[in-house]
Order: C-alpha cells, then sequence, then structure tokens
C-alpha cells in the first residue's frame, strides 16, 4: 500500500514508421512493441525490438522513446525524452514486473 | 461475508468522456448518478488499447506478456496457459454465471463459445442485429445506404426495428428477472457494443450535441516530437465510406475540421446511448428488490482518441487511449440502503433530463490497472482474491498479476 502507484500498458507494431497494419498487427509481423508506465506526475514508454516468435523484449534495442510530464502537459503533446533520463528510467522498467 | 451478486457492464471503447470524470459536454446522468453511490476510480489504465487482448487481460487478470495475446488470433488457453478467468472463478465458486453482448472478443480469441463453458453457467447471448453493424444502414445525404462511420439512424427503418445495445439490454433484463429468487447468487456481464465506431446509434441523441457547440480536440495535431512507431493511422475509421470520400492522406491525415466536430459529436451521442441503457439495467436492479444484494461494476476494455494528436482510435500507449472508466458500486460499502423505500437508481432520461448533475460518493486518483479488477471484484463479492501470481506464471491457472485494490474502499488514499 505504501509503493508508488503504477500502471503499465503496451502496444506492438509491425515496423518503426506508421503503415497499413500499424494499428493491430498480426503476432507474426510484430517488431517493436512500446512499454508504458505511468504514475501520477509523467508517463514513459519505450519502444523496444520484439521477437514473435520467443516473445521475446530486447531492453538494448531502443527504437524511441517518449517522456511527457504531466503537471505541465496533461495532453502529452510535448514529448521531453532524451537519452539523459534513459539510464535512470530504464533502471526503474527493469525493477518492476 | 455475505456474498454478493454481481452485474458486470463494459462498454466498448469508452473513454473517460463521463460526467463523473469531469467532462462537461458530455450528458450521462445514469452512469454518474450510479458513480455518486459508487467509489470512481479516476485513473484507471487498460493493459493494452485494443480490445482482445484488453478484455482477455482483464478477465483473466495477466498482462499481455502473459497471455501472449497482442493481436485477435489466438486463445490463450492453447496458446500460453489454462488461465482462470474471473467469471470461471466465481463459476467455480458457486455462481450462476452469465454472458451478454461483447464481454469476450468474439471469434478465435474466446475459442469461438466466448470461453463457454470454462467461463459462463449457459452460453453467451449475441444480439442478432449485430449481424447488420458493419453493413450498408447509414442513410446518407443521396437518400442511399452507406457503411459511414456516422450513422444516426431511425431505429424502427433498422433491420428488426432495433439496435444490438437495445437487444442485450433487453436480454440481460431478461435475465435479471429470471435470477431474481434464486438463491443461487449470480455473476451477468454486459458488454455494449457502443461507443465503438460505426456511431450507429439511435438519431434522437445527437440532439443533445447541438454541432454548433461542439469544439474540437485541444490537441489536434500530430505532436512534431512523437516518434513515428508511437503514431496509429486509424485505418478502421478510413475505410467507412462516408471517411474513405474525403480522400484524407495516409499516414497523417488530417481529417477535415468540420468532420472532425461531426466525429466528436457522434460519439458523446453514443455515450449518451450507453448512459441510458445502463440506466435500464440499474433501474431494474431496483425493479427486482436486488440493490441490496448486487455490486455493480463499470468499465471499458481502453479509451479511444477524439482528435487527440491527430489520432481517431485507440491503438497507442496515449492515456485517451488506455484511460478508462472504473466504478464499483458494493452495496452497504460504497452506499447504505434507503429505508425510506425510494429507488437507488431511479431512471434518469438523457433526452429530456439531461442536466441531472451528480456528486461522487467516494474518488481514488492513484493509478489502478485492470488487471486488478478480477481480484478486486472477487473480494468485494465475498470470494477470497486470487493469490498474486508469480514471476513466472505460465503453469499457474489462478493467479493475479494485479492487485487486490479492496483496501482502498476502506482506508483514505495516501500519496
Amino acid at each position: 500500500e505504501n509503493e508508488e502507484a503504477i500502471a503499465f500498458s503496451q502496444y506492438p507494431r509491425p515496423a518503426d514508421t506508421p503503415q497499413v497494419n500499424s494499428d493491430l498487427p498480426n503476432l507474426i509481423d510484430i517488431k517493436v512493441m512500446g512499454y508504458s508506465l505511468r504514475c501520477w506526475d509523467y508517463r514513459y514508454t519505450l519502444w523496444l525490438g520484439f521477437d514473435p516468435k520467443t516473445y521475446q523484449v530486447n531492453v538494448t534495442d531502443v527504437h524511441a522513446g517518449e517522456l511527457y510530464l504531466l503537471a505541465g502537459d496533461p495532453g502529452q503533446d510535448k514529448n521531453i525524452y532524451s537519452d539523459s533520463y534513459h539510464s535512470v528510467m530504464m533502471t526503474k522498467l527493469a525493477s518492476l514486473p | 461475508r455475505e456474498r454478493k451478486n454481481v452485474l458486470f457492464i463494459m462498454a466498448d471503447d469508452l473513454r473517460t468522456s463521463l460526467g463523473c470524470y469531469g467532462d462537461s459536454v458530455v450528458k450521462s446522468p445514469n452512469i454518474d448518478q450510479l458513480a455518486s453511490k459508487s467509489q470512481v476510480f479516476l485513473n484507471a489504465f487498460a493493459q493494452q488499447a485494443v480490445c482482445a487482448p484488453s478484455r482477455v487481460s482483464m478477465l483473466t487478470s495477466r498482462r499481455p506478456d502473459t497471455t501472449r495475446l497482442y493481436d485477435f488470433n489466438s486463445y490463450w488457453r492453447v496458446h500460453s496457459g489454462n488461465y482462470t478467468t474471473m467469471p470461471q472463478y466465481f463459476k467455480s465458486e458457486g455462481y450462476f454465471t452469465m454472458s451478454v453482448g461483447k464481454v469476450f472478443h468474439p471469434g478465435i480469441a474466446s475459442n469461438y463459445t466466448d470461453d463457454y463453458p470454462y467461463s459462463w453457467s449457459i452460453p453467451t447471448f449475441h444480439p442478432a442485429s449485430f449481424a447488420y453493424e458493419k453493413q450498408k444502414e447509414c442513410k446518407g445525404e443521396d437518400g442511399k445506404l452507406h457503411a459511414n462511420l456516422l450513422c444516426a439512424v431511425n431505429v424502427t427503418e433498422q433491420p428488426g426495428g432495433i439496435l444490438p445495445d437495445l437487444e442485450s439490454t433487453d436480454e440481460a433484463v431478461r435475465l435479471l428477472t429470471s435470477r431474481a429468487n434464486d438463491h443461487v447468487p449470480f455473476f451477468l456481464a454486459v458488454g455494449f457494443h457502443k461507443p465503438h465506431i460505426p456511431f450507429r446509434i439511435p438519431q434522437e441523441y445527437l440532439s443533445l450535441y447541438p454541432i454548433e457547440q461542439m469544439s474540437l480536440a485541444p490537441d489536434p495535431n500530430v505532436p512534431k516530437l512523437l516518434p513515428p512507431v508511437a503514431y496509429n493511422p486509424w485505418t478502421d475509421v478510413r475505410r467507412r465510406d462516408d471517411v474513405h470520400k474525403l480522400n484524407i492522406s495516409f499516414p497523417y491525415g488530417p481529417i477535415p475540421k468540420d468532420f472532425q466536430l461531426r466525429i466528436r459529436q457522434h460519439y458523446y451521442a453514443a455515450v449518451s446511448y450507453v448512459d441510458s441503457l445502463v440506466g435500464r439495467l440499474l433501474i431494474t436492479l431496483d425493479e427486482l428488490g436486488l440493490t441490496d444484494s448486487t455490486m455493480v461494476v463499470f468499465t471499458s476494455d481502453h479509451g479511444w482518441s477524439l482528435g487527440e494528436h491527430g489520432e481517431w482510435a485507440k491503438y497507442s500507449n496515449f492515456d485517451v487511449a488506455t484511460r478508462v472508466p472504473l466504478i464499483f458500486y458494493v452495496p452497504g460499502v460504497t452506499a447504505v440502503h434507503d429505508w425510506l423505500g425510494g429507488p437507488t437508481f431511479p431512471f434518469i432520461d438523457v433526452l429530456t433530463q439531461s442536466e441531472r448533475s451528480f456528486k461522487n460518493f467516494k474518488e481514488i486518483k492513484n493509478v489502478v490497472e485492470l488487471v486488478d479488477v478480477f481480484p478486486t471484484v472477487s473480494y468485494m463479492a465475498g470470494l477470497r482474491a486470487p493469490e498474486p501470481c508469480p514471476d513466472i506464471s505460465f503453469q499457474e491457472e489462478l493467479c493475479s498479476e494485479g492487485d487486490n485494490l479492496a483496501h482502498t474502499f476502506r482506508h483514505r488514499e495516501r500519496g
């Protein structure tokens, strides 16, 4: 009950750029998985390489990132992801289920 | 503890555009009234913003990486693990479990049976009129029928003179009536098809949202620094006849502003339509004397982008696509019995009483997840919540990757 409340979501993509099956790729076509964690004040998302045959994500294969600070950007329009945040947040992601 | 019946109501693609979530445009008095006697989770999130993965995740309390369902094309029991579902758990504990409409995503994702007989005591009811949902049933300006996105209809002119969610509501009322005097507790799940596209809804609900009073999303453009991989091109919307005619460029659009306003108008109207159906279910509980013995859960599989970030769909990790309503009415806990005998949930006709407003009984602001629903509903109904899953749980039939939120009903929120 004392832990920071966090919610996870994820979304698959077949490619790094939008294409006809980007909305709902079949499993075999999934190449990238976007993992998000969100809490009271931010949403952080990493788009990582994904192998649909083994269901394994490659945490070193970062395709893109998103970071939104919700206090000043509740609509999530100003992506301030940068490499400086990356190592800190990756540590946090890796420690969570 | 006494076991409570469960009425589990799911909408399809319903974002938190509800009065009880602070939306000042929408008219949702029946759901707001439910919220006024419930605990409202203001920041509840789906695990994946698309129907089948989200529903299977919520109903098994496993994340998509455990169900291994990211699309619509596999059945978790043979694809990943023989996970126990929430209704299956209730059934195993002696409940009579029933399903109406879209609770599981139909097709292979639920073994073409809506997971019957594992999850349900009787086969799922599907409204026959859903067969016409994606067909040319929308009268265009040319007087002909089209497969449009915007599809407000005269219900009496539709095949069978009815729409799927009206049919589902009739069946749910019939099932509630049939169980009202039975000593066996019930779990009834009712899955509405709206406000999912196409917006094939009774036309009278459009009058609640005059087009001149509609506004665009506050951020209708694709953000400059949004990675292309994060964007979805909303192809299902593009395929509808009326949108296809607009000849919108792929993948970034945009949709003409006047059409954006009409999409938002129709979405809101669809929400009010669903609200009226929820109101019918709730007044039925009252009429059958079930309000004091039945907990009500209201939620959705995920949200929908109403033009924010230049998107018109779910299919993303944006909050507008993942955030959902989550409302728990628990008799004796979130509301006390009205000894004066008035109905707990009198029906409010949104078409004539759209301005009715309510104050939420209790709000939880901390973030929660749809994987929390299974353990929380179980516990609050009087069963034991499933144990937390181990790190690797493919062989575990009954466990939860979410949290039992029961403590939030008893204690003040921290943080």
